[in-house]
């Protein structure tokens, strides 16, 4: 038996829209500790891990871990028939082939539940070790997401390479290049504005500016964005679920013939 | 050019 109450159902209905384009189907995984995912794209470029840990639950009940394979685009249909004020219930029955989503409004005068087939997913988990990292920079999420559409229209691919001089994100396309610089800048008023460099060396790495934008639609979900970077690992995006966990994004570098 | 690396070049399945 599985529930899960989360009283701010809106960050499922955010962290769904952030992965539904990237992956189609995925197991969630529900222990003790928390209600998890990790899934590749199809080519196997890009990995999202996900973990809301189980006390940002209101409820939660898990007596045994259960992995559920669920279709991510039609569980994003059924989140998006929640309210954004709604607190939502998972419900499974172990070695059940349903979900249930359950959507209160606040008040209590309406509830919905959605029951959705579970599906059969082979899946294929990788080991990621702890890595220390040459450089980490974090910044406003919403300017990330600029920097990535901008290039977007200028080249296919983003060179970000971390000097102490700050952050570089540089492109080349048919119509010329671009180059933007950002630096680290802590006198902000609100700290979710700052842009803060930890760099332990340079590093300068490549990557397809297709998944870099498919990972920003997790910009909803934080105000801020951590890109961890070091020569011979891919690039990790990391957000902030509210206090209860994080969406991260893995994504191969290209390397220059 | 440049080569798309797919993740399997850094990690291993469990």
């Amino acid at each position: 038996m599985l529930e899960l109450r989360l009283v701010q159902g809106s960050l499922l209905k955010k962290v769904l829209e952030s992965v539904k384009d990237l992956v189609n189907d995925a197991n969630f995984d529900c222990s003790a500790t928390g209600f998890s995912l990790q899934a590749m794209d199809s080519s196997h470029v890009a990995l999202v891990a996900l973990l809301l840990r189980s006390e940002g639950f209101e409820h939660y009940r898990c007596d045994r871990n259960l992995s559920m394979g669920m279709n991510l685009n039609n569980m994003a249909k059924m989140l998006k028939c929640a309210g954004n004020d709604d607190i939502v219930t998972i419900k499974a029955d172990d070695g059940g082939d349903t979900v249930t989503f359950m959507f209160e409004s606040p008040t209590q005068d309406k509830i919905a539940d959605f029951e959705m087939k579970l599906m059969d997913i082979d899946s294929e988990h990788l080991g990621i070790p702890e890595a220390e990292f040459q450089a980490i920079v974090r910044m406003p999420s919403a300017e990330f997401a600029r920097i990535c559409k901008d290039l977007s229209s200028i080249g296919d691919t983003v060179v970000i390479s971390v000097t102490k001089e700050g952050v570089k994100f540089s492109t080349r396309g048919d119509i010329g290049t671009a180059n933007i610089v950002c630096r680290q800048n802590t006198t902000v008023d609100k700290p979710e504005d700052a842009t803060v460099i930890e760099m332990q060396e340079p590093v300068s790495l490549t990557f397809a500016l297709r998944y870099m934008n498919s990972f920003t639609k997790a910009t909803p979900l934080s105000n801020q964005v951590t890109i961890s970077l070091s020569s011979e690992l891919p690039v990790v995006v990391e957000y902030k679920v509210a206090e209860m966990g994080y969406i991260r994004f893995y994504l191969a570098p290209k390397l220059e013939e | 050019h440049e080569t798309q690396l797919r993740l399997e070049a850094f990690y291993t399945f469990n």
